[in-house]
C-alpha cells in the first residue's frame, strides 16, 4: 500500500512540474 | 578536450597544473578518479631540468570538501632529466575544512629537493558523489517538499543526443529515485550525496526529439548546485 501510496505521489509530482 | 570516462565515474581531462618554467623545471599535469569508492589525483611529475629531483612531498590548503592525501606522495626513485613519473595519489575528505572560492578550488604545494612550489586546480565535485547516494523513495519526496522553492536552481543542458541518460548518471553516482513520463517528457527524480553528507536532489526533464534537457536542483546547501550542474554537463557529453 504504501509503495502504491508513493507511486502515485511520484506521478501527481510530475504532472504538477510539468504543467505548473 | 579528452574523452575521461572509462567504464565508471567521470573523470576530467588531464591537464598542465604546473608550468616548468615557474617551478625550476618541474611539470606537474594531472587528473582525478572516483575509483571503487576512493578519490585519486592521477600526477605526472616530469623533470625538465638538467638535474635530478628527488625528495617529493605535498600538501593541500584547507579546502571546501576537506580533500586531502590520505598518503605520501610516492616517487620512490630519483627523477632524472627528461623523465616522468606517474604517481596516484589516493585522497580523503575528512582533511580541514575551509569555504573556497570557487568551491572546488585546490590549492596544493608540492615540494621537492630543489624548492617548493604551489599551484590551484579545480575538480568535478563528482568525485564526492557517494555510493549510497540513492534515497529513500519516501524521504525523497518528503525532501523535495520540505526544501524551498528559493534554494530551486534551474540550468539548461543544450545539444545531449542520448538514450541512456539515467546509466550512464548512474556511472558517476547521480541515482534515479523515480522516473515519470508526461505528455511527451520523461522526468527523472535524482538524488546525490556528497562525501560531506549533503544531499542534493534534481529533477532531469528531457522531452522527446528536444536535445536540451533541463536541469532542476534543490539542495539544502544551494551554492553546490551550479557545481553539480556543471557535472551533469561534463557527465552527459562525455
Amino acid at each position: 500500500e504504501l509503495e502504491d501510496g508513493l507511486d502515485e505521489a511520484f506521478s501527481r509530482l510530475a504532472e504538477c512540474r510539468a504543467n505548473p | 578536450g579528452g574523452v575521461g570516462m572509462t567504464s565508471g565515474s567521470y573523470s576530467p581531462p588531464r591537464v598542465v597544473w604546473l608550468q616548468a618554467m615557474k617551478a625550476k623545471g618541474l611539470e606537474i599535469s594531472g587528473t582525478f578518479a572516483r575509483r571503487g569508492g576512493v578519490i585519486q589525483m592521477d600526477v605526472s611529475l616530469t623533470n625538465k631540468a638538467m638535474s635530478v629531483m628527488s625528495d617529493f612531498a605535498v600538501q593541500f590548503n584547507k579546502n571546501s570538501f576537506g580533500m586531502a592525501p590520505a598518503g605520501p606522495l610516492q616517487v620512490l626513485t630519483p627523477l632524472g632529466p627528461n623523465q616522468t613519473v606517474e604517481v596516484s595519489l589516493p585522497l580523503s575528505s575528512t582533511g580541514p575544512v575551509m569555504k573556497m572560492e570557487p568551491l572546488n578550488n585546490l590549492q596544493v604545494a608540492v615540494k621537492n629537493n630543489i624548492d617548493v612550489f604551489y599551484f590551484s586546480c579545480q575538480y568535478p565535485i563528482s568525485l564526492l558523489f557517494v555510493e549510497d547516494g540513492k534515497m529513500d523513495r519516501q524521504v525523497f519526496l518528503a525532501t523535495w517538499k520540505d526544501i524551498p522553492s528559493d534554494n530551486e536552481a534551474q540550468f539548461q543542458i543544450k545539444d545531449c543526443h542520448l538514450n541512456a541518460a539515467s546509466n550512464k548518471l548512474q556511472g558517476s553516482n547521480i541515482f534515479t529515485v523515480a522516473k515519470r513520463t508526461v505528455e511527451a517528457q520523461d522526468m527523472l527524480y535524482q538524488s546525490i550525496k556528497l562525501t560531506n553528507g549533503i544531499w542534493v536532489l534534481a529533477e532531469l526533464r528531457i522531452q522527446t526529439g528536444n536535445p536540451n534537457y533541463t536541469l532542476s536542483v534543490k539542495c539544502r546547501a544551494p551554492e553546490v548546485s551550479q557545481y553539480v550542474s556543471q557535472c551533469y554537463e561534463l557527465i552527459l557529453k562525455n
